[in-house]
């Protein structure tokens, strides 16, 4: 058996439920459900894979993607690789609403951002800070890279290509604590 | 990573998602949530998906375009989901990933590819049966 209205959300995060669900209570659309369920994820660092303070990059950068899709008229806005703004699907939003385009990257998109009036500030927190820390101190492992040298399962870059090609066996690096 | 479908009571539909993404990413790495059909998907005459994991394997399927248009072919969403993940699971037997289907009466799903260390998929849902947000987890 069936009911409507639904909401449905990966993982356990039982707040980001709540805060759609709310929305949908109140008459709103599916799109403010589904926009304020996912930037209370945001907001709150849902299991350090959401949001600001998490899953630094190479440079220990925090880097955001995001995408919301209305289901009515197939209009998507999307975000990726996003730098210094902390609401990601408002960004992914705001694209869809305020530009003919589907999807932003990238510092142009955090300028774009800032356009709409969006706050920029810094992703970066002591935790993602100590976890690109002690990476570093790990010989940078795990990384993504292949076929480099330094051999990059033993030490950290720079990395240059190196002159012959190995198909390697795909790392398994994702997993419950880092995945998209 | 969260992956969200709403769907109100006169059938309209929307899906989302937002992440920060694989930790120690190169910089520039996008993963599949931002991509249109992969991270999300929704088509208010047919259903929608949203799905998370190792991104940078799982965008190359279109895993959410896929199992929205099972739905919209007939299928219900445990399978639309079941089907996404092995076509998936073909190429990668190995890949970390899951998926959650819902279909426009409202009917939901998912699936997941299990690997040492993940064998549940949790996700939540809230509709009429229950106010609060129910914790529901499927065997990948």
């Amino acid at each position: 058996r069936s009911s409507l209205p639904l909401v449905i959300n990966t993982w356990p995060f039982k707040n980001a439920a709540s805060s759609a669900w709310s929305v949908l209570q109140s008459s709103g659309s599916v799109l403010d459900a589904v926009e304020k369920g996912c930037a209370r994820c945001e907001t709150e660092q849902c299991d350090g894979s959401v949001g600001y303070g998490g899953s630094p990059d190479e440079s220990g950068e925090t880097t955001l993607d995001a995408m919301i899709m209305n289901g009515d008229t197939m209009e998507v806005g999307a975000v990726a690789d996003l730098r210094r703004i902390k609401n990601a699907i408002g960004v992914a939003r705001a694209v869809m609403e305020y530009t003919d385009h589907t999807l932003l990257v990238g510092e142009s998109a955090s300028l774009f951002a800032e356009n709409m009036g969006f706050i920029a500030e810094d992703l970066t927190t002591n935790k993602s800070l100590n976890i690109f820390s002690q990476w570093l101190k790990g010989n940078c492992q795990p990384n993504y890279r292949k076929n480099v040298s330094p051999d990059s399962s033993q030490s950290c870059g720079p990395y240059r290509p190196k002159g012959t090609l190995r198909r390697s066996r795909r790392a398994q690096h994702a997993n419950l604590h880092s995945h998209d | 990573t969260i992956g969200m479908i709403a769907l109100d009571q006169h059938g309209h539909m929307a899906a989302g998602t937002s992440t920060n993404g694989l930790t120690h990413k190169v910089p520039g790495r996008v993963g599949d949530s931002p991509i249109v059909g992969a991270g999300a998907y929704a088509d208010s005459s047919a259903g929608g998906a949203a799905a998370t994991g190792d991104g940078d394997v799982m965008m190359r399927f279109l895993p959410s375009y896929l199992a929205v248009e099972l739905m919209r072919a007939g299928a219900d969403p445990m399978a639309a989901c079941k089907s996404a993940i092995s076509r998936i699971k073909r190429h990668y037997s190995e890949f970390f990933g899951a998926i959650i289907c819902a279909n426009t009466t409202g009917h939901y799903g998912a699936a997941c590819n299990k690997v040492s260390g993940f064998t549940q998929f949790q996700f939540m849902v809230s509709n009429a049966d229950s106010d609060a947000p129910v914790l529901k987890s499927v065997d990948c």
